[in-house]
């Protein structure tokens, strides 16, 4: 009865019990990982848990961050400029544990995939927030662009490697501000595809949704990599 | 000369015992999504020379259970883990973040004389 919980959880690297308020829901390639892993416990068969084979990475942590960011135009989306402008923010101060970032990849989840939305293509561009705003709420200003890329329809899971950027944060000194999203529809003015881009705009603005996945690989857990470089 | 069994039931020789830590019991069901708890088992038992020949032993187990048959001063081989495996726990944070992180040989799978 006089269980030492806090010896049990300093062992597993924890400082304390946490004690979230409400449970956020498992994203599907964390419970992937995670059923996998017991199966193959289950199973007696060996496993390197310090190498993340769904993901391609060394790594004994995983760790995902649900976006704390805003929408910034929240009025309709004007007709020829972007569809969709958001401020994203993740929180990383629990990033702190010694241990060797692996992977930080943004998942911007455009929605469902279906027969219904494939039109039109969207450009969607990302840029790290290098200044606050100085008026009212913190309307951040775009700075360094980290990606610019074209997507067929607007719909399914768009990646992008931070790792960049995260060690830019971790390492150099420069202050975690958020990134700053912006999401073009590239509708054709003439074929009359406009209504098209307002639903999509309006559909995005509802379905998206953006996390983070920081993969770190603790050094004092996880020996050296036992796999013969190739 | 063959030495005679000893007559102590199995129970006393080495073996895995089962213990299941219930995160319910500890409370952290509030903050652990998976597993429900881990095995805690251990390893207790007996390891006379006459059992280290099959008890899933190793060779210097042998020997030291031959020694100490002879000069009791030596001690006995002991019982201990021979199978090891992981545990994966996947939780969330303060701080919202859902996090799976591996342990590496938490688990007691078989035990031995060593």
């Amino acid at each position: 009865s006089r269980f030492q919980e806090y010896d049990l959880l300093q062992f597993l690297d924890l400082e304390r019990a946490p004690s979230p308020h409400r449970f956020q829901p498992v994203p599907p390639v964390l419970r992937k990982i995670f059923q996998a892993r017991e199966a193959a416990a289950a199973g007696g068969a060996s496993q390197d848990l310090c190498y993340v084979k769904e993901l391609g990475v060394r790594g004994n942590l995983l760790r995902l961050f649900p976006d704390h960011g805003f929408f910034l135009n929240t009025q309709e989306p004007s007709r020829d400029g972007p569809c969709l402008q958001k401020f994203l923010y993740f929180n990383l101060s629990a990033v702190k544990e010694k241990g060797k970032l692996t992977m930080a990849r943004l998942t911007l989840d455009l929605g469902p995939r279906s027969y219904y939305h494939l039109r039109p293509e969207v450009v969607v561009s990302l840029f790290v927030v290098e200044e606050r705003g100085v008026w009212g709420r913190p309307h951040p200003k775009p700075g360094r662009m980290l990606a610019l890329q074209s997507v067929p329809g607007p719909q399914g899971p768009v990646h992008f490697n931070l790792q960049g950027v995260l060690k830019d944060w971790n390492g150099s000194g420069r202050k975690n501000l958020g990134l700053y999203l912006e999401i073009l529809a590239k509708g054709d003015r003439y074929s009359g595809v406009n209504v098209q881009v307002e639903n999509t705009c309006d559909r995005l603005m509802r379905s998206l949704h953006a996390s983070l996945l920081v993969v770190t690989l603790n050094p004092e857990h996880c020996h050296p990599s036992s796999r013969k470089r190739r | 000369a063959a030495i005679p069994v000893p007559k102590g039931s199995c129970r006393s020789l080495c073996h895995r015992h089962q213990l299941f830590i219930s995160f319910r019991d500890l409370g952290w069901h509030k903050w652990v999504i998976a597993p429900k708890g881990f095995m805690a088992n251990y390893c207790h038992g007996d390891c006379p020379f006459s059992m280290t020949t099959y008890l899933n032993s190793s060779n210097y187990a042998f020997m030291q259970a031959l020694m100490h048959a002879v000069d009791p001063n030596v001690p006995k081989a002991v019982c201990i883990p021979t199978k090891l495996s992981p545990i994966s726990m996947l939780y969330q944070d303060n701080d919202e973040n859902v996090v799976l992180r591996h342990y590496e040989d938490m688990v007691v799978d078989e035990c031995g004389c060593g």
